[in-house]
Order: C-alpha cells, then sequence, then structure tokens
C-alpha cells in the first residue's frame, strides 16, 4: 500500500513474506483439502492395504463400472454423468477385512468410515467376487447367492444372485446397493455379507480371502450431503 | 490471463505446487503426488480491468467503463480467480478402504478483474 502498487487496495492487510505466504497457503490448502474429504485429521495408516490388493481392483475397476442388468458402462459415460451433478460424489473401494471374515462359512465383513451429521446415498454398489474351480470338470452351473447377515441366521436378507457357468477363475459382480443403503440409513459402520453357492462342490471356492490378488472387494458410489442442509432445504 | 514473472505488478496467476510428499501425506494419498493450487495476485487498473480476458465477467467489463466514466469510481477491482477445475483423489480412509473422488474448484486455471 506504501508503494501504491504492493498488495490489495481493498484488503487492508500488509503484502506478507514470500516464504510465509507460501507456507500459509499451504497450511490452508491442507485443511481445506480435510474439510472437503470431511476429515477432522490426516488419517493415521498403520497397516496399508497390499499394494497386490490394490492393484487388482484397480484393474478390474478400470474396465467399466456393471448396470442394473449386469452388463458393463464405459468409465467415460459414467464420469460424464457424475459431472452433471452438483453434489460431491465418492466411490469407495473397500477390501473384506481378514480379521472379521470368515472364509469357512463364506463370510464378509467391510468396514466403513462414516462422520456424523452426514448422509450417504447409495448410487450403486457392487461386489467382486472370484469364483475358481475346484475340480478338473471343464465347466460346472452353479447358483451364487450373496445374503445381508441378521443376527440369527433365520434373519438373513437375499440381496443378489446369479448363475453362471463355474469354468476356470473369474471374477463376477453382485449389484448389492439396497442393502448396504439399509446398513447406512440404520448408521451401522459395518456390512457383514454371508454367501453362498449351489453347485460349487467347495464353499472355499468363494471369496479367496487370503488371496492377495483375487481379494474380495466392495465398491460403492456415494454422494455425502450433510444432514443439517437436507433439513434446511 | 497473465502468467505471474518477476516483471509483472498487474493481475496475473502464479503457480504454487503442493506436493503431498513435502508435507508428509504420502502415506495416505495414493494419487496424485501434489497438485498445482496456483492463486492469483497483482492489480487491477481501471484500463486493465476492463479489457477482453482480463475481465472476470462481462459484468465486469461494463462495470469498469462506468468507472473510467466517473460514475462508481470509488469502487475497486480485485484480481480473483476466473476459471477453477477439480483435483481427482485417490485416498485411504481411516479405516483403510481406498476412496475415490473429484474435490471441485481445487485448481485455479485462470484469473481476472471483478
Amino acid at each position: 500500500q506504501t508503494s501504491g502498487d504492493a498488495g490489495c487496495p481493498t484488503c487492508g492487510m500488509p503484502a506478507l513474506e514470500k516464504g510465509t505466504e507460501e507456507q500459509l497457503l499451504i497450511e490452508i490448502a491442507k485443511l481445506q483439502i480435510l474439510s472437503k474429504l470431511h476429515l477432522k485429521e490426516r488419517p493415521n495408516i498403520t497397516d496399508p492395504v497390499p499394494r497386490a490388493f490394490l492393484n487388482a481392483a484397480l484393474r478390474k475397476l478400470h474396465a467399466g463400472r456393471v448396470r442394473q442388468d449386469g452388463t458393463v458402462e464405459l468409465n467415460s459415460n459414467l464420469e460424464r454423468q457424475n459431472a452433471r451433478e452438483k453434489d460431491q460424489g465418492y466411490e469407495i473401494i473397500s477390501f473384506a477385512d481378514p480379521d472379521h471374515g470368515d472364509a469357512a462359512k463364506s463370510g464378509l465383513t467391510f468396514q466403513f468410515s462414516k462422520e456424523r451429521g452426514m448422509n450417504f446415498h447409495i448410487l450403486q454398489s457392487t461386489l467382486w467376487l472370484y469364483f475358481k474351480s475346484s475340480s478338473e470338470a471343464p465347466k460346472e452351473r452353479v447358483t451364487a447367492k450373496v445374503f445381508l447377515a441378521g443376527p440369527h441366521q433365520s434373519n438373513r436378507t437375499l440381496l443378489s444372485q446369479k448363475q453362471f457357468d463355474l469354468k476356470w477363475g473369474s471374477w463376477h459382480t453382485f449389484l448389492i446397493t439396497r442393502g448396504v443403503q439399509n446398513i447406512f440409513d440404520r448408521g451401522d459402520k459395518q456390512v457383514k455379507l454371508v454367501l453362498e453357492c449351489e453347485g460349487c462342490q467347495d464353499l472355499a471356492v468363494l471369496g479367496s480371502l487370503g488371496n492377495a490378488s483375487h481379494q474380495p472387494f466392495l465398491v460403492t458410489q456415494v454422494r455425502v450431503r450433510e444432514e443439517h442442509s437436507i433439513q434446511k432445504r | 490471463s497473465l502468467d505471474c514473472d518477476t516483471n509483472i505488478n498487474l493481475c496475473c496467476k502464479k503457480d504454487i505446487y503442493v506436493s503431498f510428499r513435502e508435507i508428509g501425506w504420502q502415506d495416505w494419498i495414493i494419487a496424485p503426488d501434489g497438485y498445482h493450487m496456483n492463486y492469483c495476485m497483482g492489480l487491477c487498473r481501471e484500463h486493465f480491468a476492463g479489457a477482453p480476458g482480463i475481465a472476470a465477467s462481462f459484468h465486469a467489463a461494463v462495470f469498469n467503463q462506468l468507472k473510467a466514466n466517473g460514475i462508481h469510481s470509488a469502487i475497486s477491482s480485485c484480481c480473483v480467480p476466473t476459471q477453477r477445475r477439480p483435483l481427482s483423489m485417490l485416498y485411504f480412509d481411516p479405516s483403510h478402504n481406498i476412496i475415490k473422488t473429484d474435490i471441485p474448484d481445487m485448481i485455479v486455471e485462470a484469473c481476472g478483474c471483478t
């Protein structure tokens, strides 16, 4: 202001030193990123997901997304659709928790973080499972079912089922959007699923827990809206 | 939009790169390695603030014509972002899930005068 050319004439604040200014901008950028990601602080990653899980999941997703009828939509189409939406969207890739999963009973547990005051609207949730034939037969016709686990065996809810030829190893997708939305609506932070396969000779073919490149994963596309803004609307 | 250099004190875009490695966030942000945050700085003199491509909007261009003719001359013009784009991020959340999202308006691409 003193020279008449430095700083903003309407700000009423002196210009900062160059180094101080950049440091301040970076600190503001850090706060802004955490705020936009709905995080109070940076996540403390003590035991990250192994790179093999991550690479396999991203490679499968790169090919496209799954429509309601089970066909695949190219990513570019979905991104154009997302661009038209105003709310910020998230795509969550969650791997089955090996500590909670029970491979013998084909149970899968997925953990989610949810801040208080946030409302998740699930656009689509797809479970990716790798099936492998355990026999030498060229192919077997099987029916795979995914249930939402209840407190008792009888309380479970069928979310999705699919018939296919079980040949050599291949990935299959199951749309479970409704079930995941119900879980988030209840405020739960865990999605517990049970798998069943009619025609599979051995339940151990499901899930492949512990196999790094064939780890089951759940892909959930969500829009986050803050609850107070919904009430206001 | 002008890019700032040592010889420019008019409204311009200043490049600043935030490296996630340098701020110690590389363990939870998978991609990208960093991003060009950028910001706007510099003066918006009367003759400059209404120039095509520099005026932040058509409204700014019209308003500067009024100022040039002595109407509302006490109101000054500021250098602000006129084009922004989102930042795509892939990161681990506290439950070790992998999340992909686009944060809107994170990267300043052009600056102009209000």
